[in-house]
């Protein structure tokens, strides 16, 4: 564990509450992509199976219990508490557009062709693009709520500190995860527009409306 | 094992 690591979960941590708060205090899902939370749901399950066959640490199954149970509670909140307020017509990204190239990615390049290990694969591969259905939705409506977009600051932080924690890993432990890695670049070059019209827009207190 | 070298990171 490095700072980078550290400062990344927790930024991770705080877009899921960010998330979960905005939805509870305005009981409102409205300008948040349903779809890109079923990915986030989808990437945690079939991430954290090691949680039934390896122990790493307290802090490790805390989290990963946390990000399992977090992304259900979202997708329930979404599809069936606050249903109503939930802008379906704009979230109209097919998924079977990233999760069947990613799965077919996945058993493709993988370390270990077994099932854990595909899953796990998976998993990175799909969370690198599950925000894709969120920023297509935004594209619609071209704006977002200032706190969506505190939302997905933090999150798109998250991936960014790790890309720094791998960097500080490569050079201090040797370690090297060359399917993470990229993913995360991956991931993290998809949230620079993003970035951009964050710090151009919101930091100055304005909303975050995207240009015509 | 080798291959869950990246497994403790989230």
């Amino acid at each position: 564990m490095n700072i980078f690591r550290l400062i990344g979960d927790m930024s991770h941590l705080l877009a899921i509450v960010l998330l979960l708060l905005k939805m509870w205090k305005t009981r409102s899902c409205a300008g948040i992509s349903g779809k890109s939370q079923i990915l986030f749901a989808l990437v945690f399950a079939t991430r954290y199976l090691d949680l039934f066959t390896a122990f790493i640490s307290a802090y490790n199954s805390t989290m990963k219990l946390f990000f399992i149970s977090t992304s259900l509670v979202t997708v329930y909140l979404m599809y069936f508490k606050f249903r109503a307020t939930y802008d379906a017509n704009h979230d109209t990204f097919r998924l079977e557009f990233l999760v069947v190239p990613v799965g077919g990615l996945a058993f493709l390049v993988n370390h270990n062709f077994s099932p854990l290990e595909i899953l796990w694969t998976f998993s990175i591969y799909l969370e690198s693009v599950a925000i894709l259905p969120q920023l297509f939705m935004m594209s619609k409506t071209g704006e977002a709520e200032t706190i969506t977009s505190h939302y997905l600051f933090a999150l798109g932080s998250y991936r960014a500190l790790y890309i720094l924690n791998w960097v500080f890993r490569y050079y201090f432990e040797g370690f090297f995860d060359l399917i993470a890695v990229v993913a995360g670049c991956v991931q993290t070059i998809l949230y620079c527009d993003f970035f951009y019209l964050y710090i151009t827009k919101v930091l100055k207190g304005k909303k975050l409306s995207l240009p015509a | 094992d080798e291959t869950s070298a990246g497994k403790d990171e989230l």
